[in-house]
């Protein structure tokens, strides 16, 4: 098994719900 | 011609003097004005009322408004500091201000410890990141095993809790942003440094000299 290499919070920013450039975009 | 909807938009619900947006925000004059070009398309895609509902905030980021999205939910209730479900344009201009490439980097910081921080207790726990990495796999159709959920929560509250109190502090927070930068990869955006030219057709109708404030 790969070794866990990213934080819960590394995980989380992946989120599209955190990402605002939606708000720009047509 | 072109000089007759300026005063109609003055009189719009939720339309706010964007020279006094300017100076409580990182914005110019035309900055704020060019916002409200964004800010009038997005608050009439489902309701034509001057004022975001959360629909149309999903709409906007997912393209779909019946998205439910623990994250998107946070974030309009951080955008909505009246609390009272919808953004007007004031609460936007503010909110975006923090996204700002040059905004200062505390503020943003500040702002993704208030994202987590989902009952205000001043403190991140190990029950919030947890529901938020539940909601992100489910998210992505993602599932993953308890055990392997516990062991990431245990890493990171390993490496960020250096308090060892089981929470985390908005000065542990602060520390682990900066080992890790890309925590805050959605805290900037750089369409806000060419809003002026994305959002083009409020700047050439405005009033206001930037060069008077």
């Amino acid at each position: 098994t790969k070794p866990i290499v990213m934080n819960a919070f590394e995980l989380i920013s992946l989120s599209r719900g955190l990402n605002l450039s939606g708000l720009f975009e047509e | 011609m072109g000089c007759f909807s300026s005063k109609q938009e003055k009189q719009t619900p939720g339309f706010q003097d964007p020279v006094a947006l300017a100076q409580e925000t990182i914005f110019s004059v035309s900055e704020v004005e060019a916002l409200y070009e964004l800010f009038k398309k997005l608050s009439s895609t489902v309701v034509d009322d001057g004022l975001i509902h959360k629909e149309e905030f999903q709409l906007a980021l997912f393209k779909n408004s019946k998205r439910e999205s623990l994250f998107a939910d946070r974030v309009f209730y951080l955008f909505n500091t009246k609390q009272n479900n919808v953004i007007d344009f004031g609460e936007f201009v503010r909110a975006l201000s923090v996204f700002h490439p040059s905004a200062p980097p505390e503020d943003k910081i500040e702002f993704a410890f208030r994202l987590f921080d989902q009952k205000r207790t001043g403190f991140i726990n190990r029950e919030e990141v947890k529901q938020m990495l539940i909601a992100l796999l489910s998210e992505s159709d993602m599932t993953l095993a308890d055990d392997v959920i516990e062991t990431i929560l245990d890493k990171t509250f390993a490496e960020a809790d250096t308090k060892n109190d089981g929470k985390i502090d908005k000065d542990e927070w602060r520390t682990l942003v900066m080992k890790h930068p890309s925590l805050m990869r959605n805290m900037t955006l750089p369409y806000l440094k060419d809003i002026t030219t994305s959002f083009p057709s409020f700047v050439f109708r405005s009033e206001v000299d930037d060069s008077n404030t």
